[in-house]
């Protein structure tokens, strides 16, 4: 669908993609961890985007088996939610990824 | 408000209450705590009642001052959030003050 055509190139093109909820907590830790690292990812707020955001949210699944928000990409790879993101941070797995990602 | 009225009446009935959403990560670990420590809180999930989910939390933010899920009272008292339930119970002021409104 030209939906799902339109997530797998966001997260070809974008290093760093979150896909999130502008009001939900879990998704504000994600976008602050990334912010104090210093990388700007791409965030797409599910909230914000009428009908297609729940659309996105069905695609999402279909393509990652993840329903749930946050929902983070690095480099175009499904990295999965705020636990698992936390969990390769604190393993000193982020940051190298990140950095692979944007080509440095 | 009858709707005031009926969360003043809720609080104060129950030693326990958390104003909740049922997805919402931050309103489960607040259950997840409860849960451990072998309290039974009143659980409202603001989503599952449909056009007074979103009253509920209107009323709750005039009562409280806090728009946010999850929302938290014991004995009657306003506690918070996520964050300011699991500061008391790292500070260990939740046990004793959850067993003084359960009139132990
Ligand atoms: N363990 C997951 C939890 C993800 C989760 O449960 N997310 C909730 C919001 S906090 C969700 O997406 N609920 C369904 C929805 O909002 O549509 C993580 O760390 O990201
Ligand atoms: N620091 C607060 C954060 C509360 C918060 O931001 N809650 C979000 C959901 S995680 C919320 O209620 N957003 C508005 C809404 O869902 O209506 C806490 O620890 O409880
Ligand atoms: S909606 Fe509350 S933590 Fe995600």
């Amino acid at each position: 669908s030209t939906l799902e055509e339109s997530v797998k190139s966001t997260v070809a093109e974008n290093p760093v993609v979150v896909y999130s909820k502008s009001w939900c907590s879990y998704s504000s830790e994600v976008k602050n961890l990334f912010k104090s690292l210093q990388v700007k990812p791409l965030v797409v707020e599910l909230d914000e985007l009428g009908p297609e955001g729940s659309q996105l949210q069905n695609v999402l699944e279909r393509l990652t088996g993840q329903y749930t928000v946050p929902n983070v990409f690095i480099g175009g790879k499904h990295i999965g939610g705020c636990s698992d993101t936390l969990q390769l941070y604190n393993r000193g797995e982020l940051e190298p990824m990140i950095a692979e990602a944007s080509g440095k």
